[in-house]
């Protein structure tokens, strides 16, 4: 059988692959239909929170806030858009599209990226949930466990921040333990 | 995170990621997933390919561009995939990773490493749609 067109995607969310794939047969010879399709694709896992670790309400960092990182590239003309840190519009990869096709940069990040989305008439929104604060409330609760400092004070195995650096350190001694990678938390 | 190839018959990729990232990261963090040639990484010319894990780890090694590189050399998917986590097997002891290769043609093999990656019995799940087959979930043990 022949093995061409394919869409092809890390973790089982069938209905992105779904949608990829129904993309990319109805553009059948289009003109960028590999674009639509993995950007539309892509879009329905950030739509459904595919396992809460794609799209708004998930997986929050240690303020309590969900951002969002995005990349497309195109493999024929080598060009790429990406996004990195955005914070309040819900369709990453619908902006890392609009990096790739309306400038001449590849990565924009933080407020910056914002702002951009927004200019492009992305809706500006929050991407906090009722579910990604109660999974901050809950990890300070425990004493900001697990976290990502080291060779800092307050001892951050222990404690909650803000910390301050730490002068001297035995660097065998003071690797914290890593957050357990899984299912629902990833890159 | 989901990554994503898209390849038509004439061999016209596109990859695309997303994600919201890991939990408790301290604010401003970006991972992989937007870093060329980390999460993804395309060429018409070879071929793609993606990787999932702990982006922290994976930015370092820009695993994908080293997976399709290893392909452009004349690695067979499976190859590549198995480079690209020996490679950083070499520095890290502990990490987790799942990584799709694909070349122009659409050949394509899956590796996994570390436990996280499991969904399923020890296993890592990804999805695939070519012609004459439904949209299907398969497995590599991690």
């Amino acid at each position: 059988a022949p093995l061409l067109p394919m869409v092809i995607n890390t973790w089982n969310f069938p209905e992105a692959n779904e949608e990829a794939w129904r993309l990319l047969n109805l553009e059948k010879g289009g003109v960028g239909q590999t674009r639509s399709a993995v950007v539309g694709g892509i879009s329905i896992c950030e739509k459904l929170q595919c396992d809460m670790a794609v799209g708004y309400g998930g997986n929050p960092d240690e303020r309590g806030d969900t951002s969002l990182d995005a990349l497309l590239m195109d493999g024929g003309t080598m060009e790429v858009g990406a996004v990195g840190d955005l914070r309040r519009i819900k369709s990453a990869i619908k902006v890392a599209q609009h990096v790739l096709e309306h400038t001449l940069h590849t990565l924009l990040v933080g407020d910056g990226a914002d702002h951009f989305g927004i200019a492009m008439r992305f809706q500006n929104e929050s991407l906090n949930s009722d579910e990604s604060m109660a999974i901050w409330q809950n990890w300070t609760a425990h004493n900001c466990q697990p976290n990502f400092w080291r060779n800092v004070y307050p001892d951050p195995r222990t404690s909650c921040g803000p910390y301050k650096p730490l002068t001297t350190w035995d660097a065998n001694a003071t690797l914290s333990e890593r957050i357990e990678i899984g299912p629902d938390n990833h890159d | 995170t989901i990554t994503m190839a898209a390849i038509d018959e004439e061999g016209y990729i596109h990859v695309g990621t997303s994600t919201n990232g890991l939990r408790h990261t301290i604010s401003g963090r970006v991972g992989d997933a937007s870093i060329p040639g980390s999460a993804a990484y395309a060429d018409n010319e070879v071929g793609a390919a993606m990787t999932t894990g702990d982006g922290d780890i994976l930015m370092r090694f820009l695993p994908s561009l080293l997976a399709v590189e290893a392909m452009r050399a004349g690695k067979t998917p499976a190859e590549a995939v198995e480079l690209v986590i020996q490679r950083i097997r070499k520095h890290q002891t502990f990490f987790d990773v799942a990584i799709i290769a694909v070349n122009r043609l659409g050949t394509y093999a899956v590796g996994c490493y570390g436990t996280g990656m499991a969904k399923n019995n020890g296993e890592f799940g990804y999805m695939v749609s070519s012609p004459g087959q439904p949209v299907r979930t398969e497995w590599v043990p991690c």
